[in-house]
């Protein structure tokens, strides 16, 4: 996502 | 994990609710319109990673909720517009998007737009209930459709919290989303007082009223 923290969640 | 698919599909029964509801009774009243916009904002500015979502559950769950959500708008919008009572939806969103904007701000995990508007997402979505909740206190009663689909719509963020547990254990880095589980646990707070009545009410066949 271009996001280190990732969000993997909705 | 359960908890966390749990969550998700109460997330979607709770549309499913609301979109029943308002084409088996003909009617949004009940509905706060000022709410639904705000969940519409919270998915466009927390989806903006949409192009780049790699799992296929998030894909599919981001766009059922986006195109779920516009479809209640226009239901609210235009098919049942005259159902839509905006007398009993006065909350001033201003305060909500004022806070979740200065919060944003301040601490996201990045300033780059994607983030600073996904903490934005996540702070408006914690609080976009309040006008809904608002309208209910205003009217006194709901209908209990009205009343499952806050429930359910309640239940999923509150299924989010054993699923951070559960991960900040089974999985090796132990990371934990400040943002998000402040954010989750200040949602679910706000729904307290919504369960207990639901809880003791509706879940015994009574109507939903309050005291």
């Amino acid at each position: 996502t271009g996001s280190e923290h990732g969000h993997d969640e909705l | 994990n359960i908890f966390r698919v749990l969550g998700d599909f109460s997330h979607l029964a709770s549309i499913f609710i609301l979109l029943h509801k308002i084409q088996q009774l003909k009617s949004c009243s009940g509905i706060s319109f000022k709410s639904q916009v705000l969940y519409m904002l919270v998915y466009i500015t927390r989806y903006l990673d949409l192009p780049w979502t790699s799992s296929p559950y998030n894909f599919i769950f981001k766009v059922l909720f986006i195109s779920s959500e516009l479809y209640i708008i226009y239901l609210m919008a235009r098919a049942y517009k005259p159902t839509n009572d905006p007398n009993l939806d006065t909350f001033h969103v201003e305060f909500l998007l004022g806070f979740a904007g200065l919060l944003a701000l301040l601490f996201p995990y990045k300033y780059t737009i994607l983030e600073v508007f996904w903490a934005f997402s996540i702070w408006l979505e914690s609080v976009a209930i309040l006008p809904q909740l608002f309208m209910l206190q205003r009217t006194g009663e709901a209908e209990a459709m009205t009343a499952h689909y806050i429930a359910a719509l309640g239940m999923y963020r509150a299924l989010y919290i054993p699923n951070w547990i559960y991960r900040y254990f089974s999985e090796p880095t132990h990371k934990v989303d400040t943002i998000a589980v402040t954010a989750g646990i200040l949602q679910t707070i706000l729904y307290s007082d919504f369960f207990w009545i639901y809880y003791t009410k509706v879940m015994r066949g009574e109507k939903f009223k309050l005291p």
